[in-house]
């Protein structure tokens, strides 16, 4: 839809007349109103289009036979190259020693969900993955992960207690014995205004050390993205993002905010509630979607 | 005393940037912003005061706010809806909660999310702790089948309110919606003369997409009203605001925390305060 837009705006230029300013900002402003409408955040939107405006207006766009195509190319690219990242795989040491994941994020952003996906993932790939139930607030929540524990035969490590940190503690010690390799740390959600959650799960964090530390949003979160994910990265630390319910119809621009408020690769997305419906993130599938 | 030279561009951008930021919509906060520039032309906003009220009525207009108090005198049925993880099986506990406290009558919640692991112990446990039944049958069971029987049981008992849990599902999956679409047949049927109400849950952090799942479900099953959960994170929840506008279904309340108590009567001016800072 954008490249028709696109191309209302720059019908009446053919290729030797030379297009003008206005052209040019209307385009922009048709970018900036997607992006938006696409959840992304206004400031990453902004500082997106002020770097998009120099390349529109060079010699491509303006000698080009069909201006308003080579304006989405340039747009679409710079999309591209803004979400890509070659570290997209999960950075996990030998297969001989201990490598912890450790999943976060908000309230019912897919956590639990997706820690089962991953060990299936994993577990496929010739891991030994076992998975942590460390959320002991939410109601039920040791039960779900049982239960998708023995969906993907992949052991449950749980304890009776309230106290996470020291659950994640007995779940280290217990991979070591039993030489699992691959250590999967389901938390419990939390806002990152919560004070004590946040000290909880730096606390979890430092004792166990993870290779990587995963931020599960949510595809529909819109421009809070960028809050959340900042707070979260600069107290714990992300080093990669995965986006769950992308098989919503949402835009899913939340990716563009996430990943350019943590330089972070976004690894994963989640396509269903199924434990096979984890998809490794394709930026130009994201791309795409984001532009409508 | 302002002149359309003293408000600045600057002064639009800014109040355009606060609308969209609180998740209001590129549209919307445009629509607005543009309705204030014409004010402003004819003169009819004379200070900045008048400007901030002016944007504040604009705003409560588009909000519709409702209420809705159990029929003591009927058999009155919630059945509560929306996307996976927003908050529905949290906010029906708040829900039978409130409406204990507020109006002394007991709710019998019905366990129809029968697909996602440990749904059912997860409003079972919120039952027990609320001292309310809980009618459910075996995972997988049919969701139509399991709101059947809550309602045959609870009216046999002369129970008053049945709050009726439902799988999160994406409004885009046509298998789930016609799903709900059958819960929703049957429901009507078997309660034609008493209270059915269609309450859907969305995330106070969702963004566009929160309208899309509100017209879907609504052009599927009809919509009551809508109960906005997770108000305590940094959103702002604007997304209710053109939900409102645009499809004309009223809020009734907010979650703000995940204990029973975290619930509040969606309140106008409260809610406007914060969006506006
Ligand atoms: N459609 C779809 N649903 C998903 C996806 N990932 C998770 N879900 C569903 O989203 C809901 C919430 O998932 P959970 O895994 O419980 O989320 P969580 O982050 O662990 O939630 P809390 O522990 O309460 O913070 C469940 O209904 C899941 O089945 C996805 O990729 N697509
Ligand atoms: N902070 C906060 N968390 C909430 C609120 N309402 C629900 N939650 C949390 O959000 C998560 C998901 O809540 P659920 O009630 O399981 O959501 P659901 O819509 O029933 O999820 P599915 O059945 O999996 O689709 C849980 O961790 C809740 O404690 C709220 O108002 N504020
Ligand atoms: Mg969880
Ligand atoms: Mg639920």
């Amino acid at each position: 839809r954008i490249s028709q837009k696109f191309t209302d705006i720059f019908r009446n230029i053919s290729g030797k007349s030379t297009i003008s300013e206005k052209n040019i900002r209307e385009a922009v402003d048709e970018i900036k109103i997607t992006l938006l409408e696409a959840d992304v955040n206004l400031r990453v939107v902004r500082r997106f289009i002020n770097r998009t405006i120099e390349e529109a207006s060079g010699e491509k766009v303006l000698k080009a036979v069909d201006p308003g195509q080579q304006f989405v190319k340039i747009v679409y690219d710079r999309l591209v190259a803004l979400l890509g990242d070659e570290r997209k795989d999960l950075n996990l040491k030998g297969p001989d020693t201990h490598s912890v994941i450790l999943l976060m994020g908000l309230q019912g952003s897919g956590k639990t969900t997706t820690s089962a996906k991953l060990a299936l993932k994993l577990k496929k790939e010739g891991r030994r993955p076992i998975l942590v139930a460390a959320d002991l607030v939410r109601p039920a929540a040791v039960k779900q992960l049982q239960i998708l524990g023995e969906q993907v035969g992949v052991e449950v490590y749980s304890e009776e207690s309230k106290d996470a940190v020291r659950v994640v503690k007995n779940a280290l010690a217990y991979s070591k014995k039993k030489s699992f390799n691959t250590i999967i740390i389901d938390t419990a959600g939390r806002l990152h205004l919560d004070d004590a959650m946040m000290k909880e799960i730096k606390k979890i964090s430092d004792i166990s050390k993870p290779v990587e530390t995963l931020f599960i949003a949510d595809a529909m979160t819109g421009q809070s993205a960028v809050t959340i994910a900042k707070e979260f990265h600069e107290r714990i630390g992300i080093s990669g993002v995965i986006l769950s319910k992308f098989d919503s119809d949402a835009r899913g621009g939340a990716a563009i905010s996430l990943k350019s408020v943590t330089g972070q690769p976004l690894k994963f997305i989640g396509v269903g509630e199924k434990m096979e419906d984890l998809e490794p993130f394709y930026p130009e599938r994201i791309a795409s979607r984001i532009l409508g | 005393l302002f002149t359309t030279e003293k408000i600045s561009d600057h002064f639009f951008e800014d109040l355009e940037d606060m609308l969209i930021e609180s998740d209001l919509g590129a549209k919307t906060s445009l629509e607005l912003v543009e309705k204030l520039r014409k004010e402003i032309k004819r003169n009819t906003i004379v200070n900045e005061k008048e400007f901030i009220k002016t944007v504040r009525d604009y705003l409560s207009e588009y909000l519709i706010v409702d209420d809705f108090k159990p029929d003591e005198n009927k058999l009155n049925i919630i059945m509560i809806l929306g996307v996976n993880g927003v908050g529905k099986t949290t906010t029906i506990a708040k829900l039978a909660s409130y409406y204990k406290k507020e109006f002394n009558m007991t709710s019998v919640l019905s366990a129809g999310d029968t697909f996602r692991a440990a749904a059912i112990d997860q409003l079972i446990y919120h039952g027990d702790k609320l001292n309310m039944r809980v009618v459910h049958q075996q995972q997988g069971s049919d969701p139509g089948s399991v709101i059947f029987d809550s309602i045959d049981s609870a009216f046999s008992r002369g129970e008053k309110i049945i709050i009726a849990d439902t799988a999160g599902r994406m409004h885009n999956r046509d298998n789930l919606v016609k799903e709900l679409k059958k819960i929703n047949k049957i429901i009507s049927n078997k309660v034609s003369d008493g209270i059915y109400k269609k309450f859907l849950v969305i995330d106070a952090t969702t963004g566009q997409n929160g309208i899309r799942q509100a017209e879907s479900f609504n052009e599927a099953v009809g919509l009551d009203g809508i109960i906005m959960a997770k108000y305590d994170s940094a959103s702002k929840g604007g997304i209710i605001i053109p939900i409102c506008r645009d499809l004309k279904i009223p809020v009734l309340f907010l979650g703000t925390g995940e204990g029973y108590d975290d619930f509040i009567k969606f309140d106008r001016e409260n809610f406007l305060n914060y969006l506006l800072g």
